[in-house]
């Protein structure tokens, strides 16, 4: 099992909109995916069709209760589609800081949770909160590969340098090396801004940024409003052909499993 | 002194963006204004203008000195333009929350800072980070009114409700009513989506909407790229007006001082 964290500690730089559509394009290619929400907002979860309480047990009641056991990563998993799945959040998760705090080894609860599962899938997607706290740093800890969604101009740009050094220090911790790149959104081709952070990104990270750009489009605000991934909503957009094309790209990527 | 906190849990719905050219409004109109950055990613304060490190005092120093009182703000306040200073942020500031954690009244320690200078400024405006933690509960428990940003689309309020939620026991803790309204940003008038989100919030909110609305401009974006607000950087644009609309409607307001 592949396992990708999306993160940035930037809000609204199109991480949910990207866990959603990535999951469900790789989904639409044959593949199973398994979707984490470790957002207390549970934006990932509304996404994706769930409302508030349709669900009885969240990504909350597998972390804390790990320790004991008892609840199977089974009894917490939805099936939204055909090949995806999703194991849930809602607003408790933002207590699991204060209750997790002193305990040790609290950023491998997630590791630990996605162990049992991983023979099941062959992605797990994992939608982060905008700030690098301990569900954060659980999704760090539990994944194989990074995905930072970057919008333009420079509040995006200016915390990238931040974020690629705390993945430093994790790797470091985990003795390995979690294989990151950006991924443009929101990008408008009809603004110069778009360009000059694309050519500040590729700067600062290199050959680290896929290929693929998410443009702007508002089929995929629209799609959330439906709770549908924008491939099923609006299959003809440029959102869907985006999402596809960096689907197809992740595929290509050679990275050990 | 109006006290203004500028919150929602929603990252990139606009919150420093409004910060940074509303500040700039008032004092465009001859107000004296004093900015507050509470947000560890220092964006307001990047907005502003300043690099790195141009600074040698942020607001972590007054919140955690406030004990020692050795610290006055007019040490840590920068002047940026006629009428308009800031009390910056950095990093560090996101250490306060483990480094507050226990300790009595900490939600009140923004609150006695700005005491020292009410009687100095017309307006001091917050600006928060991307969630409801104990710097944003500080920015509650020091102002008189709060805007909330919305940009449209079905995460923007999908977190209004629990939002309101926590202002209502902000509000019965300190037994006053901080005034409270949204304010639609990012608007682009082309889309149904956003008729459909005004329609929704007027729902929720009634009459606690600005008649002011922010509508999407690049414009808005470029100006954060040169460190200017957006009346000095592009004084005719639309992102221009629109804020100056909102100081006008802010400045009529009858609120208690
Ligand atoms: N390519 C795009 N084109 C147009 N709108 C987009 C695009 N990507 C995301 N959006 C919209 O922008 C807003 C922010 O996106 P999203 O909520 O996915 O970001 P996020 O990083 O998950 O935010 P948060 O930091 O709050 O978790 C949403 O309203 C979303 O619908
Ligand atoms: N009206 C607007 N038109 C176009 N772009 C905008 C507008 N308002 C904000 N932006 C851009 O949208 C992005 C998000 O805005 P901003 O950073 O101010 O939101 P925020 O709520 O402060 O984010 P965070 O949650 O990370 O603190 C920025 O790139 C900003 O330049
Ligand atoms: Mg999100
Ligand atoms: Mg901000």
């Amino acid at each position: 099992m592949r396992t990708i964290a999306v993160i940035n500690q930037k809000g609204g730089c199109g991480k949910t909109t990207t866990v959603i559509n990535l999951a469900a394009c790789l989904a639409r290619k044959n593949k199973k995916v398994l979707v984490v929400d470790m957002d207390p907002q549970a934006h990932a979860t509304l996404g994706l069709g769930l409302g508030l309480g349709g669900y009885e047990y969240t990504v909350y009641d597998l972390l804390l209760d790990s320790g004991r056991k008892e609840l199977q990563p089974g009894d917490v998993v939805i099936e939204i589609s055909r090949g995806l799945d999703l194991i849930p959040s809602d607003v408790m998760l933002s207590a699991a800081e204060p209750a997790l705090l002193g305990r040790d080894h609290r950023e491998y609860l997630l590791a630990d949770v996605l162990k049992s599962v991983e023979q099941r899938y062959d992605f797990c997607i994992i939608d982060c909160p905008p700030n690098i706290g301990i569900l954060t740093f659980n999704a760090l800890f539990a994944c194989s590969e990074a995905i930072i969604p970057l919008e333009t101009g420079l509040f995006a740009i200016h915390g990238l340098a931040k974020l690629m050094e705390t993945i430093e220090i994790v790797n470091a911790k985990r003795n390995l090396t979690i294989t990151t790149n950006a991924l443009l959104t929101m990008f408008d081709r009809r603004t110069r801004i778009a360009y000059e952070s694309l050519h500040e990104v590729q700067k600062h990270l290199g050959g680290q940024v896929f290929t693929a750009v998410i443009n702007f489009n508002v089929r995929l605000k629209e799609a959330v409003s439906h709770g549908r991934p924008v491939i099923d909503y609006a299959p003809d957009s440029i959102g869907a052909r985006d999402y596809l094309d960096l689907a197809a790209e992740v595929l290509k990527m050679k990275v050990k499993k």
